[in-house]
């Protein structure tokens, strides 16, 4: 039993390592055992030292950090053992224009293995989609489902340039 | 295994009969706020997890039957399935695709105000079996790969070291 | 006293019907006392009704339609009673690009009456803003602000179409 | 009265002395994730909110004060001040400007780890006279015009009915 966690947590935190250095362009991570001789009796610690800093506390990362930290793990796990599906809704909102791209980027190459359904109002992000589905409300209250294309999302999430007024 | 295709008929706004279908890859979507996308969401936990308390936003199993909206009369149930592609046999059905399907009714003379069925493959099935058959395919409303709106930085922010260890130990 | 609390509540509750109409096009709320009599025996209830839907539990409600509602309840107590200052820390990260535009606009238009700093990552919330900071972290891990013209947020925060790969 | 300039030395990100001026009207602040932006409303929530929880992310006081970055030596103590125009006197102060300046230093002979001390247009001043000042003006770290990063919703989720009656009491 203790192998097996053994051989799991150190090819997770190998997969960890590699992609929240990806996500953040250089930064270090690593998933540390409290009790490395009984992992059983103890939990597992996320660190994370985002490119040019310290370790800190992970309350005191910012949203974003916080953020590519959790995906991070979500990619570490999904690349050692992929699950069936992954719904993700609007993890990219505290995302940087930047970061949100490299997120996609990393979603739709992880699509290759397994499948993703990812709600978003990002534009940045949803150009990287194969398929594309817009929800609107009808006037009675009920929600209507269309297949869009990535030119017909203009109105809904396009962040227009001011109106000369 | 993917998932195929959700359908929904009188599940929060989405009352007509609806199906969505998915393929493999990556799928988007879109649209103003309020308009019911993480209410498809709700309706994957709603299947998954039977007794999962992550399921709704709601207080009460019966506020996710429609309500009637702006004129409208309110649903007296509501119904929502998951067809999984399942060509690899994840989930031990010999069938190549699988549909979960679940119903709840509004019930005054239950207790709870309400009863909850459940369907594999349009045939009746109870709570168990259908717990019994995701935790083959190791799929659940609770696991990390649905990850609801604004529930991102909770892996980092609420929870513990030992739930952190708990995912890794499902896998081993 | 209880009479200083009425006309509070009314001037109040009147802004904060008008204003959710305005942010949500059309929408009705209203700001309920569970004890009329004795307002400060109770507690005070927020009623939210989005456009085209019924009335519900507030934590039924989407990101998007709870935000508007908490910047309505700000924004109508400040046109009643301002404070010297605001200081919004993207309070428009769940917000859709046509509703972060209507918040961008009231915002603007309130800061002829009161202070509002707002930090955003959207451009359409940037656009309309008066002045505009840039923060940016040097490779020592400190954090320099500097002052930024519209047009230079281009790269920080620009939605920028796909490159053709 | 309206915010003119904040200051900052050894907090958080913000390590040599730097100071923003602002206007009234509109002011946005942007920049990547990480850069220093929520850095800059702490600073604020820092001097308003001597005694408030809310103030920092980071789990003691100390935590505040530069811990020295990539390669750099840790900060010893951080302070920051708070520029107001008090032209219309709204603080019962006969000054054209009021600065609010609080520094945290750390002191390993106290129990707490750290002194905290405040000033006021420079003097040396106490936690009570910070405190009387600011309620006279109403502001207040706990007050509803500073929303940080993710609270807006909490509005709607977390307050009670008599939080949300206590916002009320306090204009009446
Ligand atoms: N039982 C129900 N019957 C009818 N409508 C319901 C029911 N339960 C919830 N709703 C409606 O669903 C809406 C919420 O939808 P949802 O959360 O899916 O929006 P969303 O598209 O995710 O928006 P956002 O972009 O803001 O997150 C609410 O406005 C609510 O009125
Ligand atoms: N005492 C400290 N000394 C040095 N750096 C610190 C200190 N406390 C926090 N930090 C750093 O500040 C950063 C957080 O900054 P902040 O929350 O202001 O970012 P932000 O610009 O708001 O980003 P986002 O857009 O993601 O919200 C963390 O990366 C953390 O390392
Ligand atoms: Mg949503
Ligand atoms: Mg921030």
């Amino acid at each position: 039993k203790k192998t097996g966690f053994y051989k799991v947590y150190t090819a997770i935190n190998e997969n960890f390592k590699r992609i929240y250095a990806e996500l953040s362009d250089g930064g270090e991570a690593e998933l540390v055992l409290e009790n490395p001789d009984n992992p059983f009796e103890g939990g597992l610690h996320i660190k994370a030292k985002p490119k040019n800093k310290k370790v800190i506390r992970l309350e005191s990362l910012s949203g974003g950090e916080k953020s590519l930290t959790g995906l991070a793990f979500i990619f570490a796990i999904q690349q050692y053992d992929p699950s069936p599906f992954y719904f993700l809704d609007e993890v990219d909102m505290f995302l940087d224009a930047i970061n949100a791209e490299i997120v996609a980027k990393v979603i739709k190459k992880n699509s290759a293995k397994a499948q993703f359904i990812m709600i978003s109002l990002r534009k940045v992000t949803l150009q990287y989609a194969d398929r594309l589905y817009g929800v609107t409300l009808e006037p009675n209250g009920t929600s209507k489902v269309v297949a869009l294309e990535l030119d017909q999302i203009k109105d809904m999430v396009e962040e227009k340039p001011k109106e000369e007024s | 295994m993917y998932l195929k295709e959700i359908q929904m008929r009188n599940f929060k706004t989405f009352t007509k009969p609806i199906s969505i279908t998915f393929e493999r890859g990556f799928t988007a979507v879109t649209g103003p706020n309020g308009s019911g996308k993480s209410n498809i969401s709700d309706a994957v936990l709603f299947v998954l997890g039977p007794k999962s308390s992550r399921v709704i936003r709601a207080g009460k199993l019966t506020d996710l039957i429609f309500n009637g909206g702006k004129e409208g009369k309110p649903a007296k149930e509501c119904e929502c399935s998951l067809i999984f592609d399942n060509t690899d046999r994840t989930i031990p059905i010999d069938a190549d695709e699988v549909k979960l399907t679940r119903v709840v009714k509004i019930s005054p003379s239950d207790p709870s105000g309400y009863n909850s069925y459940f369907y594999v493959n349009d045939k009746k099935s109870t709570l168990t079996e259908f717990e019994e058959l995701l935790a083959n395919a190791r799929i659940s409303a609770d696991s990390y790969n649905i990850v609801r709106q604004g529930d991102i930085t909770s892996i980092v922010e609420k929870m513990t070291p030992v739930d952190i260890r708990r995912i890794i130990d499902g896998i081993a």
